[in-house]
């Protein structure tokens, strides 16, 4: 563990509550992508099967839970508690399409050929483009609330620590996994657009729009 | 050198 590690988990962690927050004070989940998701849900689902079979730390174990708690929360209050409030008509980027791409990858580019490590890098590719469906729908309607933008912001940021934690992690411990760490820049480059939209215009306090 | 079992990062 290390401040970047530290700080990219405590990011991901507050991006996930702000989203929850934002759904339940507003009572409403318009703006948000319940595709996007749905996605992280099998992200998290799919990675942390070690739950069951190897213990590392508390701080792992609870952080996995939490996880994987909130994110089927936030499924759970999309697609059912506020429903009414889903604006799926907008939320139309084919999931499908990423999907099953990415088993087919994970089965043929893995560190061993397992399912568990099948499914874990199943996963690690799936979570670089899980916020595509959300990007795209933010493209379509042209606006995303402040909040929507922050918890976007708070997202983008944790895998572009995670990054540092790598090139950290590489020269102090010369510990790397190369499909984490292209999957993870592939992530990070996808929020660069919308990093550039963050601090021009929310933290000026101004709405976020995009140019259509 | 990758840890195939044990992959402490979330």
């Amino acid at each position: 563990m290390n401040i970047f590690r530290l700080a990219g988990d405590i990011s991901h962690l507050l991006a996930i509550f702000i989203l929850l927050i934002k759904i339940w004070r507003s009572r409403s989940c318009a703006g948000i992508s319940g595709k996007s998701q749905v996605l992280f849900g099998m992200v998290f689902l799919t990675r942390y099967l070690d739950l069951f079979t190897s213990f590392i730390s508390v701080y792992n174990t609870v952080m996995k839970v939490i996880f994987i708690l909130a994110t089927l929360v936030t499924i759970y209050l999309v697609f059912f508690k506020f429903r009414a409030t889903y604006d799926s008509n907008n939320d139309t980027f084919r999931a499908e399409l990423l999907v099953i791409p990415i088993a087919g990858l994970a089965v043929l580019v893995n560190h061993e050929f397992s399912l568990f490590e099948i499914l874990w890098t199943f996963s690690i590719y799936l979570e670089s483009v899980s916020i595509m469906p959300q990007l795209y729908m933010i493209s379509k309607t042209g606006e995303a609330e402040t909040i929507t933008s922050h918890y976007l912001f708070a997202l983008g940021l944790y895998r572009g620590l995670y990054i540092v934690n790598w090139v950290w992690r590489y020269y102090t411990e010369q510990f790397y996994d190369w499909i984490a760490i292209v999957a993870g820049v592939v992530q990070t480059l996808l929020y660069c657009d919308f990093f550039y939209l963050y601090i021009t215009k929310v933290i000026k306090g101004k709405e976020m729009s995009l140019p259509a | 050198w990758i840890n195939r079992q044990i992959k402490d990062e979330l």
